[in-house]
């Protein structure tokens, strides 16, 4: 019997960084996620491993928190994040975010996040995917003329440092080129869409057209099983008994060209194969995409902008 | 107008798992399918 896991999409998250709620702040560290739109945190009422081994906000511990009284469920994945909603001023780097509506999780979800180095999630998708109507953090900035421009972007390092994530501009010196701009089909994820996929200038998925969604929360490239296993064949990698590619990092050869790089994840240990199934016709462009490409979130005109990354 | 904040890149829990040696135990327990995370998609393009 195949159970589900609350939260199963936090296995593929790898690049975060700190906030601060409350004051004096309260330090977070969390999941810069454009594929959802809600900030949530543990609170130090959850009693659960999980929260016990994170971050856990403390109410009482802040002179600005006002509580609501509201409760909050956000679906996510496979499961949900249950808890209170609260309202406090959020810190993002140097900008400065009053009154803003957040979730703190009074059970954590799933026995494995309790090895999760994050502490909680930040949502950059648009408000309406926002449960109970709260406005995200973003929307919050802009509302309170606290960026230059409407818009933000991403750049992903594959080392340890030097990611970022740039709230009201575009900085050129982390890209080459010129900015290809496409215009979002679905103003809720970051969803884009795709003409087709080309390995080796012929096409061997998304005939004819699909959807994409930008997603900083998810580190892999997925999309349907047809699709994906075109590609995994052209990359000579084999699904395994539990749905993982392996493939051998001697047959270079094999890869596209100049692919190779940016969507195997070569580091120490197994070499695994960076594009997965999942059950809808939706391609996901996760870490493995953005790193190839600096990408900037575009709310004012609600288009995405790709220039190959340093 | 321009803030910065920089990102970790840190370990992921399939990595985690792995290591512990309980990644197969997650896929024999539980159904893992990244496009749940997206229910209100489009799906046939617009």
């Amino acid at each position: 019997e195949v159970a589900t896991e609350p939260l199963l999409n936090t296995l593929d998250m790898e690049y975060y960084g700190t906030i601060s709620i409350g004051t004096p702040p309260q330090d977070f560290t969390v999941v810069f996620d454009t594929g959802s739109s809600n900030l949530w945190v543990p609170s130090n009422s959850c009693t659960s491993l999980a929260c016990q081994n994170h971050q856990m906000f403390n109410p009482s511990q802040s002179s600005t928190y006002k509580s609501t009284g509201q409760n909050l469920s956000i679906q996510y994945g496979t499961g949900n994040m249950e808890g209170i909603v609260g309202s406090d001023t959020v810190t993002v780097a140097s900008l400065v975010d009053t009154n803003q509506l957040f979730g703190l999780s009074t059970t954590e979800p799933g026995q494995f996040f309790v090895h999760v180095k994050f502490d909680g999630v930040l949502g950059l998708g648009y408000p309406n995917l926002a449960a109970d109507g709260i406005t995200p953090v973003f929307d919050n900035l802009v509302n309170e003329s606290l960026l230059e421009e409407n818009l933000f972007s991403v750049y992903l390092s594959r080392e340890t440092t030097g990611s970022v994530v740039i709230f009201g501009g575009i900085d050129e010196s982390y890209f080459t080129g010129s900015i290809n701009w496409i215009f979002v089909s679905y103003q809720g994820y970051w969803q884009i869409s795709m003409d087709s996929i080309i390995v080796n200038s012929q096409e061997i998925a998304c005939s004819g057209g699909c959807q994409a969604i930008v997603d900083t929360g998810t580190s892999l490239v997925a999309g349907p099983p047809s699709g994906i296993s075109n590609i995994q064949s052209a990359v000579g990698a084999r699904q395994d008994t539990y749905g993982e590619s392996n493939a051998s990092k001697n047959t270079s050869p094999h890869f596209p060209h100049l692919r190779f790089l940016a969507q195997m994840q070569n580091d120490q240990g197994p070499c695994i194969s960076s594009f997965q199934n999942t059950s809808g016709d939706l391609w996901i462009l996760g870490d493995v995409f953005i790193r190839v490409y600096y990408s900037i979130f575009d709310r004012a005109n609600n288009r995405v902008g790709l220039a190959k990354a340093i | 107008g321009i803030t910065r904040l920089p990102l970790e890149r840190g370990k992921k829990l399939r990595e985690v798992l792995r290591e512990k040696g309980l990644l197969h135990h997650f896929f024999q327990h539980h159904r893992y399918d990244i496009g749940t995370k997206f229910p209100h998609a489009f799906p046939n393009g617009t």
